[in-house]
């Protein structure tokens, strides 16, 4: 059996099980499953002859020579040694069933003998106590695996070759991730070996970096006659284009605003002195635009009072009034706050809408009774080359200029009256006063 | 017109006159493209006349002074019962001119309205006739270029019937009354239409407002006393004139 595939579960029964099994009995079974798993094996039946310490009839279950179990009878009888419905579990990967039968079997009672599941269980290595005097599996880290483990370290270390312990090593240190946490190796213990760490803090633009310090702060710092100064040992934090400044001493920076997506963090120590470190989490905003200002006859959408990065403005003008940039009307109008602080389009403006030429009226005219140039509101009122046309009763003769830019009537016409002619009413009647 | 006065400017502005192949003809104004005449002054022997050969004077009243740029018809109308070979049957007598370009009107060009549908004529109300057709001078006819105006009665349709009654036992030839002809003038003559006002508008008022009640059709002599004037009922032809209109 051990030659052959390693199982994860299988199954076990005495010989001629359910049918009661025969004596001078003596069967094996070596039951192995894959490395980093153990055994656990549970019966759903058992029934052995009953005997005081299992003496005639038995079923021994052992792992690596140790005897985990010996048991006989049945869940009913109250002599023996039953495992009941709780499983065994092996210390390692293999297991061991022993089954004996002794040269006679009650006459009354015929014993079936037994069946047994079993199946392969993940040992959590990282969850076992180290042994007395020997070195935990991992030293920092330990990630327990299906059928086996890993070591990890943390940052600022690496795993060494062994892939069990770690060494010091914080010199590749790039955050990009939108918030984090960062600390000197070794944080809040002291490192007593020299350093020279880099951490680079960088997402991307549009967002700005803040570092929160932790209060736990302590960079060696050295008097001078200046007064103290941060000589054998500091933090130097880099932001582009604003230079660079030393941290060292008891008192945790706080909050430190960058204003900027990247920052470099540099720890340096020597190896004399007494630096406990630091720790800090940093987060990340959005830069913000400027207000994007009023607009008149329009109004910006939505209403905030910051606006940023990737935020998006919208500008919709009152009715009657249109979108116009540059000279052009537009269909509607966005606008993105972008990473380098400023709006990807400025402002449009809104112009009043017109109606065009209102439609000429055959044998008429019309006239602006209010408003001007065709425009939004604007009144006209059509009239017909009267005395020899004029309208239909009831005909509708003002048009106003709509939001839709067009004019209309009261009644909802777009087309303007028809003037009919007049018949029959001579300007110049025949008329005589002679009797 | 025979008795009648001359016109004064813009006083009947529906009426058109026609030259027909050097004979004069009268017409009315009934619509921007449509002017209503009688039939027989657009058919000739041989059969309706070209549109070509028909000329449209309008806003006159004085034809001295005759545009050189005359209006022609797109097309001629004549109504399809109108069948006079031998000019003794002018029952139908009506037709349409339809202008190529719509006119626009002013104070000398204006249409005249149409007969309400079903209206009748009472015997004894006055109307209008004119036309620049002949004119009388000490009993001789003769050519006047001003546009004259007359008023006359309308007569009782027996009594008309009657007066051409007994003209036709003197001659054959005379036309018959029909019902879609009445008759206007006085018994006494000597007032009335003549040649050459043949299509002109027959027009009554209303509150002002003029519509054309008859076409000058025909008649026997001008002015004569006993005879009549007789017109076309233009009531008849409201659905004709209308269908027509509509189909051009």
């Amino acid at each position: 059996l051990l030659e052959t595939e390693p199982q994860m579960y299988g199954e076990v029964r005495s010989p001629l099980y359910p049918q009661p099994y025969a004596p001078n009995l003596q069967e094996q079974w070596d039951l192995h499953v894959p490395e980093g798993f153990q055994i656990r094996i549970t019966f759903t039946h058992l029934d052995i002859e009953a005997s005081a310490g299992c003496h005639y009839d038995a079923l021994t279950v052992l792992f690596d020579g140790k005897v985990l179990g010996k048991f006989c009878g049945n869940e009913n009888s109250a002599d023996g040694n039953h495992p009941g419905s709780e499983p065994l579990l092996s210390p390692g990967n293999t297991l061991t069933l022993i089954f004996k039968t002794d040269s006679t079997n009650p006459e009354r009672h015929q014993n079936v003998g037994f069946l047994a599941h079993y199946q392969a269980i993940d040992i959590d290595e990282c969850a076992a106590e180290p042994e007395e005097d020997k070195e935990p599996l991992c030293p920092q880290i330990c990630l327990n695996t299906l059928g086996t483990y890993m070591c990890s370290c943390h940052h600022g270390y690496k795993l060494r070759s062994d892939q069990r312990t770690c060494v010091l090593s914080c010199n590749d240190g790039l955050f990009s991730e939108p918030e984090g946490h960062l600390a000197s190796p070794g944080y809040p213990n002291p490192e007593h070996q020299a350093l020279t760490c880099q951490y680079i803090i960088s997402v991307p633009a549009g967002f700005t970096v803040s570092l929160n310090f932790s209060d736990n702060f302590q960079i060696e710092s050295t008097i001078t006659d200046q007064g103290p100064e941060c000589l054998y040992h500091w933090l130097q934090v880099t932001i582009p284009g604003r230079g660079t400044v030393k941290l060292c001493g008891e008192k945790s920076p706080g909050l430190i605003d960058t204003n900027s997506n990247t920052v470099t963090l540099d720890y340096y120590i020597d190896s004399d002195g007494w630096s406990r470190g630091w720790s800090l989490d940093y987060s990340t905003h959005r830069v913000e635009c400027p207000f994007p200002g009023t607009l008149t006859n329009g109004r910006v959408t939505p209403s905030l009072s910051r606006y940023l990065y990737r935020d998006y403005i919208y500008v919709r003008c009152d009715t009657g009034y249109k979108l116009m940039m540059d000279g052009e009307e537009l269909p509607s109008f966005s606008a993105m706050c972008q990473s380098n602080r400023q709006w990807h389009l400025p402002l449009p403006e809104c112009h009043i809408t017109d109606c065009g030429e209102p439609k000429m009226l055959l044998n008429g005219g019309f006239q602006f009774l209010s408003g001007m140039h065709n425009q939004y509101q604007s009144v006209i009122e059509y009239h017909c080359n009267e005395p020899f046309y004029n309208f239909l009763g009831g005909n509708e003769v003002h048009f106003t200029c709509d939001p839709d830019r067009r004019w209309r009537s009261n009644e909802d016409l777009i087309v303007p009256p028809t003037c009919l002619p007049v018949c029959g009413k001579s300007m110049n009647p025949l008329t005589g006063h002679q009797r | 017109i025979i008795g009648g006065n001359n016109a004064e400017p813009n006083s009947i502005p529906w009426q058109v006159l026609l030259s027909i192949n050097g004979k004069r003809a009268g017409g009315m104004i009934i619509a921007d493209r449509w002017i209503l005449t009688a039939a027989h002054v657009l058919t000739s022997t041989e059969g309706p006349i070209l549109s070509n050969n028909v000329r449209i004077f309008m806003g006159l009243t004085v034809i001295d002074t005759l545009p050189t740029s005359a209006v022609y018809p797109a097309s001629i109308h004549i109504h399809p019962g109108y069948v006079n070979p031998g000019l003794v049957d002018f029952n139908n007598d009506i037709a349409l001119l339809r202008l190529e370009h719509p006119l626009t009107f002013s104070i000398s060009v204006m249409p005249i309205c149409l007969p309400e549908g079903g209206s009748t004529l009472v015997n004894g109300h006055m109307g209008i006739v004119s036309g620049f057709g002949v004119t009388n001078d000490q009993n001789r006819k003769i050519l006047t270029n001003r546009l004259k105006y007359v008023e006359l009665p309308v007569v009782d349709q027996e009594i008309c019937r009657a007066s051409i009654a007994a003209e036709r036992s003197k001659n054959p030839n005379t036309p018959l009354l029909s019902d879609n002809m009445f008759c206007a003038g006085f018994p006494e003559g000597g007032r009335d239409s003549c040649q050459g006002d043949s299509g002109s508008p027959f027009s009554m008022s209303n509150n002002n407002r003029f519509w054309a009640a008859g076409i000058v059709s025909w008649g026997i002599d001008c002015g004569r006393e006993g005879t009549y004037g007789v017109y076309t009922s233009i009531a008849n032809y409201l659905s004709w004139i209308n269908k027509t209109m509509n189909e051009n």
